[in-house]
């Protein structure tokens, strides 16, 4: 989940998207490497042994930092685990930057260990960044092999974007060939207004079908859950949040 | 304005704040702290001659940067003029952080220029933040007199608030000891619902009298003002959001 606009709904999409695929019997590793750590509260995750600060400082390995949530109630075919963030990430940006391969920590971390994580068969592995477009997102993006791009009907979210794929390109060239945009996803939606429809038909024009099917309506149902530390289909099953976000996992499935 | 979490209404709070404050007959300068430059596209400014990137690399004044935005209709008494950024300020991080008194450039600039900004009869001085608390916020924390905290109610909002009053607290006894906590400001509130409710009553429990009176709700027509560079008392006098920032600048009005 990438986006250096605050506020887009990429935690957000992280927990319920990662949820809704593994209802549908995926397993997922989520992977948060944003300092404010939201992913790991989100999700209702407390005990912080080994974070993705650990993993990054080599003091241990990829697998060692990940743990199962617990959350998946019986029928759920697939599992959700974690590797954890902690606000001493916050200074990766100053720590990290003179390393020489410095935007690849997180990459190495994840091949050197990628024996035991391909053991634990996991489908989907869902990063987690914080709104910039620095060391630690570039970390996330040299890892990733495709973005989803949460959105929502904004001037300045928009604005954005040009600096976005200007660095995604820049990423994709220098440093990791594979990463190419899964989606643009827009979010928050206010469904009484036209701003919505306004926006959703120009950014079809921009970047067709890169564009999401699903949209995401704003739905204060989803705030509420992250204060439970659930995700929305755990939360309430009922809620246009938990349609939404399954109609994302479908979207998602049906390439794979 | 300050707030590491993204998308809780910081811009939107520099800028309709600020209007509503040059309608009551006050002279304001906003001062645009983030490389996405939001603040600036949000007030529909253009010519980009000198920015507050050029301000940190002493390439220019502090009062060289500060251009009138051209807003104010006849009527108003007070006027609102910006110091622009461009996302070239993105890199400040990195660029500054080996530089001795890397937190106070800002500070410094201003101070340079105080004689020309003080002749230029500016009453409030309002500054926009990235959501980060890097470099760039804390040069912002180390010129202001003090800061107000848009919040929007979200559990996540609320857990990034030890971080941020553990920076300010740092701030204000090592670089700048008039720094307070102006207040805070709840934002984004869906009227509908119980949990905006629930947060103002928290809220006021942990930061009592901090907490302004004035909660300023979900208002699509402040995104609709954005997209066309307008503040909400020039886009649309009669809606929420005009009353609200409108009630907001009366609150600081009445405790000059
Ligand atoms: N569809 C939605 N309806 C209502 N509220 C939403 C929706 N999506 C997200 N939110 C709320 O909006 C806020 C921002 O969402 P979130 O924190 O997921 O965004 P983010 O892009 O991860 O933010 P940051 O840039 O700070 O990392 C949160 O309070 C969240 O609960
Ligand atoms: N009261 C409101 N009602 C409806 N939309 C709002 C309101 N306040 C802000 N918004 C919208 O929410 C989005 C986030 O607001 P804004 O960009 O001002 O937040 P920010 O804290 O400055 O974000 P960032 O962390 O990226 O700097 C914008 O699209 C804005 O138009
Ligand atoms: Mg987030
Ligand atoms: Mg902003």
């Amino acid at each position: 989940m990438v986006n250096q606009k605050g506020g887009v709904a990429k935690t957000t999409t992280a927990i319920n998207l990662g949820a809704a695929l593994a209802e549908r019997g995926r397993n997922v590793l989520l992977v948060d490497v944003d300092p404010q750590a939201n992913l790991t509260s989100g999700i209702g995750f407390v005990n912080k042994k080994k974070t993705i600060y650990a993993v990054m400082k080599k003091e241990v390995g990829f697998a060692e930092a990940i743990y199962p949530t617990g959350l998946e109630p019986e029928d759920w075919k697939g599992k959700i685990d974690i590797v954890p963030s902690h606000i001493e990430l916050a200074n990766a940006e100053l720590e990290f930057s003179g390393e020489i391969g410095r935007e690849t920590i997180l990459k190495e971390a994840f091949e050197d260990a990628k024996e035991r994580i391909s053991g634990a068969g996991y489908d989907y592995v869902i990063l987690d960044t914080n709104p910039s477009l620095g060391l630690l997102t570039v970390n996330a993006l040299s890892l990733a092999d495709s973005l989803i791009v949460p959105l929502e009907p904004s001037i300045f979210a928009l604005d954005g974007m040009e600096h976005l794929t200007d660095v995604i390109r820049l990423v994709k060239r220098k440093i990791n060939t594979k990463l190419r945009i899964r989606g643009i996803l827009l979010t928050r939606v206010d469904g009484r207004t036209k701003i919505a429809e306004e926006f959703y038909d120009e950014l079809k024009e921009v970047f067709g079908d890169k564009l999401f099917d699903t949209v995401i309506h704003q739905n204060v149902r989803l705030s509420e859950a992250q204060t439970e530390g659930l995700p929305i289909n755990l939360y309430d099953e009922k809620a246009s949040g938990t349609r939404e976000y399954a109609a994302l996992s479908e979207e998602l499935i049906s390439n794979e």
